[in-house]
């Protein structure tokens, strides 16, 4: 099971389609400062589900529709597809799932997996089908590491339990 | 459930004993429950680390550096314990000095094997590092765009520039 | 007092303004007091900030370093109100690419005149601007020794060494 | 009035007496991860009269003790003396002002103000003379800076209040 794919539009600042290849191992993302580094790590967690604004750094679930640049309207959509290679051909065979992801200034959001439109409940399974529950993929958000301890003692069994 | 935490825990600790000692070339930490007597389903988490050389101290005391590179053992030794296909990492070295920056990177590697991992960075040897490496740039003011980079190219991008344009 | 709090602060707002726009080259930002209504004893302050050819937006949406760069500003501003002969910056360019280093440094420089300053730093570029550099080194381990450093001298410096014993 | 110099002895990790002349502008701390460099902006914090362990990421005052090392004992008592040149000639037409902190193991505190012993309240009287007031002396420790950001609105004020 493997990650090969992301495609965001209209995502925070990623007004335009773009495709980033995942392919290897280790993939390096750089960049200066404001660029939208951190942004394409909120674009895999928010098609990967999460329903918290402020895990995405937002306080409220539209703030990750593209707001409009100098010289540049805002869009109405966000748009997030990420494309597993499941050798398992746990979906009627295909060796590559896409998940998608949309939502709209009007807060109407959908779930596409292969094209199909489906609910999160249907992402969140095909998701667990593949190793990737919740806590099962692995993020360490910006300026997070340290988190772990300078969290007291509960909260840090609470992230245990979350990871395990 | 309490047992499957227990055994959680066990090997996460073993783990953590192991990679801490990896990245720090020596030393010694542990991981323990504390407030066992009454629940166990109450316990916290209390850690204690040892950087070779040094005196057994709160984890208060240690330096910004010391507290990522302990913060990445206990990182890793979860991980270790359910494994999951891929891994994102937002610039878990930031304090990290070159020689620490090393080390990360030789433990990264053995967790490579098993997981794909996207890692963003501002360090030229992680970089360097790295099997692909994207750079994302706003030529236009407030909006991103990605290009692929070689590793030569990577002081032109963290500038703000666009390879092959300066 | 009621009133030293709000002149203190219309000159820390002002100032706020216009160090955050020579930080951005641009951009804006403010801060204002919410909760006002009540009493202003009771007012928490709140900051908007607008990097050059972005939207505005809250300043959770920022990112690392477009925050530090904005923390630095308030800082800054609070600090020309009411400046002090010394001040001391642990690591405070953490974040910053070389391209803020160098906004940092430069708005950094009109404060150097009344204050004497103290920077702990990574950046090699913030390094070039001291006039005297420490380097801290633990030969032996576990204990801190000091040394006067060149500035040719700071890659051996920053890898744990000596310098003239490589 | 500036600061010319900082010494140093058994305070942590300075377990050897150290200084560190203090004259220009703009003076550049470096070295690797865990060298001192941090505990050199604590002894500062402490000889001006830090009452606050946490302050200095110790949870008791004789946490910043040179506790040993491989191959070395514990020390007893920690020393920190830091110098200003004072223009003004307050104390007693001398140039230099010493202020020296001391603490042992059996936590037994005390402060002297060029040589001579004195009380806390003398070290704060010294202090807000010479412009140096609780706050006077800006100090941004290792990773707060983002602090200021994320604190609400209200303890924002209480930071505000402190400086001002
Ligand atoms: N919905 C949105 N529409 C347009 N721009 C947005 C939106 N959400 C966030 N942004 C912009 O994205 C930028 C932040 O990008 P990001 O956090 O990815 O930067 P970064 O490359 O990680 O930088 P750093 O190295 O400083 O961490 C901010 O300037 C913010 O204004
Ligand atoms: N009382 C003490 N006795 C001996 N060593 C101590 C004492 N207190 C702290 N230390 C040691 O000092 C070291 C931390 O030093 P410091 O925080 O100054 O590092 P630093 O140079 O700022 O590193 P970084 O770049 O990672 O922030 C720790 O390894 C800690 O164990
Ligand atoms: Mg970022
Ligand atoms: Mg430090």
């Amino acid at each position: 099971m493997r990650l090969k794919r992301l495609v965001a539009r209209g995502f925070k600042s990623f007004a335009d389609k773009t495709e980033f290849e995942f392919d290897s191992r280790l993939t390096g993302i750089i960049g200066p400062n404001g660029c939208g580094k951190s942004n394409v790590v909120d674009a895999i967690k928010w098609v990967l589900g999460d329903q918290r604004a402020k895990s995405l750094r937002g306080s409220s679930m539209t703030d990750v529709i593209f707001k409009g640049a100098e010289g540049r309207e805002a869009m109405g959509m966000a748009e997030v597809t990420i494309t597993f290679e499941d050798l398992g051909g746990r979906f009627d065979g295909a060796t590559e799932i896409d998940i998608s992801r949309r939502l709209t200034v009007d807060k109407e959001s959908s779930y596409l997996v292969n094209g199909s439109e489906v609910r999160l409940k249907d992402v969140r399974d095909v998701l667990l089908d593949t190793g990737l529950g919740t806590g099962g993929y692995s993020v360490m958000e910006q300026g997070r590491i340290d988190a772990v301890l300078s969290a007291n003692p509960e909260a840090r069994r609470a992230i245990f339990e979350e990871a395990a | 459930s309490k047992t499957l935490f227990e055994d959680t825990f066990h090997e996460a600790r073993k783990n953590f004993q192991d990679i801490f000692r990896k990245l720090f070339q020596g030393g010694k930490a542990d991981m323990f429950l504390s407030n066992t007597d009454d629940d166990m389903l109450e316990a916290g988490i209390e850690i204690v680390a040892q950087p070779p050389g040094k005196q057994l101290q709160s984890i208060n005391l240690l330096s910004g550096g010391e507290r990522t590179m302990t913060a990445v053992a206990i990182l890793f030794a979860l991980f270790k314990v359910r494994p999951s296909p891929f891994c994102i990492l937002d610039e878990v070295d930031a304090a990290l000095d070159e020689t620490n920056v090393e080390r990360f990177l030789r433990v990264l590697r053995d967790f490579i094997a098993d997981t794909q991992f996207c890692i963003v960075t501002h360090h030229k040897r992680t970089m360097a590092e790295c099997q692909v490496l994207y750079g994302i740039t706003m030529q236009r003011r407030g909006v991103s765009s990605r290009i692929a980079v070689a590793l030569h190219e990577v002081d032109t991008i963290q500038d703000g520039g666009v390879p092959g344009t300066s």
